[in-house]
């Protein structure tokens, strides 16, 4: 399906991302760490979406032009993924009538 | 004469964001 397929370009363009930051902060590793949480923790039809492949495919581009800002698509990448986490479940209670 | 190399440091934008994802992870770390 089409949401597969964007699921699998999104994983590809992700590990691309943290393979180019890797080498970039080889200071402070637990960003990357961090980053990974977030994505582990974004809600699948986020993952799946196309607006997680712009912004995936924007901070990669521009990650790649220039090594300058790693950090400042690192932030946006974790904020977005922030934004989307998915929800706890929460329990649900049902009263017989 | 030392070396000038340009580093992700140099930029103050960059600076700031990864002093916020330091915080954000010593946050994280202390509340849980």
């Amino acid at each position: 399906t089409e949401s597969h397929i964007l699921q699998l370009e999104n994983q590809r363009l992700f590990a691309e991302f943290l393979e180019h930051c890797a080498n970039h902060t080889q200071d402070c590793p637990e960003v990357m760490t961090f980053l990974r949480a977030k994505h582990t923790k974004a809600s699948p039809e986020f993952l799946s979406s196309v607006e997680f492949r712009n912004t995936l495919g924007r901070c990669l581009t521009r990650a790649q032009s220039g090594r300058a800002k790693t950090f400042v698509y690192i932030n946006e990448l974790c904020t977005v993924l922030k934004q989307h986490a998915a929800k706890k479940r929460q329990a649900v209670v049902t009263l017989e009538p | 004469v030392p070396t000038l190399i340009a580093d992700d440091d140099d930029d103050p934008e960059n600076r700031i964001a990864k002093k916020m994802l330091l915080a954000q992870i010593k946050a994280n770390y202390s509340s849980g």
